[in-house]
């Protein structure tokens, strides 16, 4: 609901660390 | 690549488990979508760590979630185009 929705989907990309869904709402 | 094991799964934490996850998943998305490979693999990396494992088991659930990654995609970067607009 405060516009953080436009990060999504997280990106995986090989050897950098997951961060998942980091102040992202549902 | 170490094999991935449920005792190398269950001695990690949630994080460390999607991560290890995630580095089997990717080059599986790749055959299936090379240029959306991040996304759908990010995507498919929300779900839980078991449904995550039965998808790295079978190749056709495997497609069939990254195919449903893709359409939520489209959706997305429509509501996002749409919201460009005003």
């Amino acid at each position: 609901s405060n516009g953080s929705s436009i990060n999504w989907p997280p990106e995986f990309h090989p050897g950098v660390p997951w961060k998942g869904l980091q102040n992202i709402d549902p | 690549q170490e094999p991935l094991t449920i005792s190398l799964l269950v001695s990690a934490s949630p994080h460390e488990q999607k991560q290890m996850l995630g580095v089997r998943l990717f080059p599986l998305v790749q055959i299936i979508d090379k240029k959306l490979a991040e996304k759908i693999t990010g995507i498919l990396l929300e779900f839980d760590t078991s449904e995550i494992i039965y998808m790295l088991e079978s190749p056709e659930l495997l497609r069939t979630m990254a195919n449903k990654a893709v359409t939520l995609l489209q959706g997305h970067q429509v509501q996002e185009v749409s919201m460009n607009s005003f």
